[in-house]
């Protein structure tokens, strides 16, 4: 089965 | 104060139409070097990226840094009252509440305004690291919006696989499988019909269809797409805006459990 990533995980929060 | 003025407004009622549909609500943060937006989706699994240069405007003036935030469905209500060859104003005070949208009609016959209030918005600003993409491909963004249409008919995935010999775009469902394979183009006579792949290794992504498709509302701004894509890392679709700077895309990719 595919998960769905999401954006968070490969960007920073600055 | 802030005033920017854009002889053909079409440009931002496009730019509207580009993001409405991912966007309910976003900040336009305008400083000296011009107009920057960036917002996710409300599931956090996209995120568009806006930035128009000041220097693309026929006038544009921004004393201090200001960010608007703006219901996109009460601005759209606006721009639609906009001809497209009318001439756009949009005009703040430094700290304001509300922001004015004016339309002069060509021979200035016909001069509208209207007032809209800003709203609060949390602002959310990721840092986006620069990155080698293994495979960048160019091609006609028309040609990319009826590739994302028609394969959305046969799954909720799409796969995207790209190596030196071309790029394919595959799904499959309960109908069926769908492959498209585009090659690069030997020759064209218009480069906004070109098929271009610069690729260091070759890589196989899968995407949500849905998001593709919405990105593609993006197609009037240019006549040609860009798509970055790496190994494990979002992918990027990028339209260009003519003198003003681009709209790009962001999104994750799906991942075996």
């Amino acid at each position: 089965a595919l998960r769905q990533c999401l954006l968070t995980g490969f960007f920073m929060n600055i | 104060m802030f005033e920017a003025r854009l002889v053909q407004c079409s440009m931002l009622k496009k730019v509207l139409e580009a993001i409405k549909e991912l966007l309910n609500e976003a900040t336009f943060d305008c400083s000296d070097a011009g107009i920057q937006l960036q917002a996710m989706d409300n599931s956090h699994v996209s995120l568009v990226s806006l930035n128009l240069r000041s220097d693309g405007f026929d006038k544009y003036r921004c004393d201090r840094n200001l960010s608007m935030g703006i219901n996109l469905a009460s601005m759209t209500k606006i721009m639609k009252c906009a001809g497209n060859d009318d001439v756009l104003t949009i005009k703040a005070q430094d700290n304001a509440d509300n922001v004015m949208f004016m339309f002069e009609s060509q021979n200035q016959e016909k001069v509208s305004d209207y007032d809209m209030k800003l709203i609060n918005l949390d602002q959310e600003h990721l840092g986006i690291p620069e990155t080698d993409y293994s495979c960048i491909i160019k091609m006609p963004s028309g040609e990319f919006a009826r590739i994302c249409r028609d394969l959305s008919q046969f799954g909720e995935s799409v796969v995207i696989s790209c190596t030196k010999e071309g790029v394919k775009f595959s799904a499959a469902g309960d109908v069926g499988a769908a492959n498209i394979k585009l090659a690069q183009t030997a020759n064209v006579d218009k480069e906004e019909e070109a098929v271009t792949i610069e690729m260091q290794e070759p890589v196989t992504l899968t995407f949500a269809c849905r998001y593709l498709n919405s990105f593609t509302k993006a197609t009037a701004l240019s006549p040609q797409v860009q798509l970055s894509m790496s190994a494990d890392v979002p992918l990027v679709v990028e339209y260009k805006i003519g003198d003003f700077g681009h709209i790009r895309y962001y999104l994750a990719p799906k991942i075996e459990e």
